[in-house]
């Protein structure tokens, strides 16, 4: 999984 | 986005608000701990390093801004403000809260995703935000009289991290190999810290009796 995928979280 | 999440966000909007809301009509930030609210700062600076460089969405964008600019200035008004600051106890506020930067920062560096320094720092930010609040329990267990815009504050705080625990297990069964360890574990170590002041919370709000850390 990407960790961008997290960084949609505030 | 799920609802989990928007709750989430919307709890921790509402405890920035009722914190400024306190601090801003009655110029009081009494039982307020400068240093919790600082290191809340510096997670928030840490965090949204990319806010102009990746754009997520409005909402995204609209958030981190009112998280930033909210953190900031509650930091300012205990710090500056000429009436607020006189309310501010630093002698009940004495938790040597950089001293819990470096572990952080540590941790950051050894424990990531991806070694970059973007990565590095918002790793950091997820690392002090789960002990960001020790500070202010401290301070509440030695001041004892938790006011209750500041019980419903902390309370919102933890409610916030609560929802956030629910959102990342929908995600993980709802979106494909959405896995992150780091993330969880310091979210559900953050909510555990909440623990103990929403057990004494729910006592005095059941017995209607005023809110009563034990010493």
């Amino acid at each position: 999984s990407t960790p961008s995928d997290l960084k949609d979280e505030l | 986005m799920n609802i989990f999440r928007l709750a989430g966000d919307m709890t921790h909007l509402a405890s920035v608000l009722v914190l400024l809301l306190k601090i801003h009509t009655i110029k009081s930030c009494a039982g307020i701990s400068l240093k919790t609210q600082e290191l809340f700062a510096i997670v928030f600076l840490t965090r949204y390093l990319d806010l102009f460089t990746n754009f997520i969405s409005i909402y995204n964008t609209i958030m981190k801004l009112i998280f930033l600019g909210s953190s900031f200035s509650i930091v300012w008004y205990i710090r500056r403000h000429r009436v607020v600051r006189r309310s501010y106890d630093k002698d009940q506020d004495t938790f040597r809260h950089f001293f819990l930067m470096w572990p952080c920062l540590i941790l950051a560096i050894f424990i990531n995703e991806k070694f970059t320094l973007k990565e590095v720092m918002w790793t950091f930010s997820i690392y002090l935000e789960a002990i960001a609040i020790l500070p202010q329990l401290v301070m509440l267990q030695r001041t004892r009289n938790i006011d209750n815009l500041t019980g419903q504050y902390i309370f919102l705080l933890g409610a916030y991290r609560a929802f956030y625990i629910l959102n990342w297990i929908y995600r993980y069964f709802t979106e494909e190999h959405y896995v992150h360890w780091i993330t969880w574990v310091a979210g559900v170590i953050q909510t555990l810290l909440y623990g103990d002041f929403f057990y004494y919370y729910f006592q005095s709000w059941k017995n209607n009796v005023k809110l009563e850390l034990p010493a």
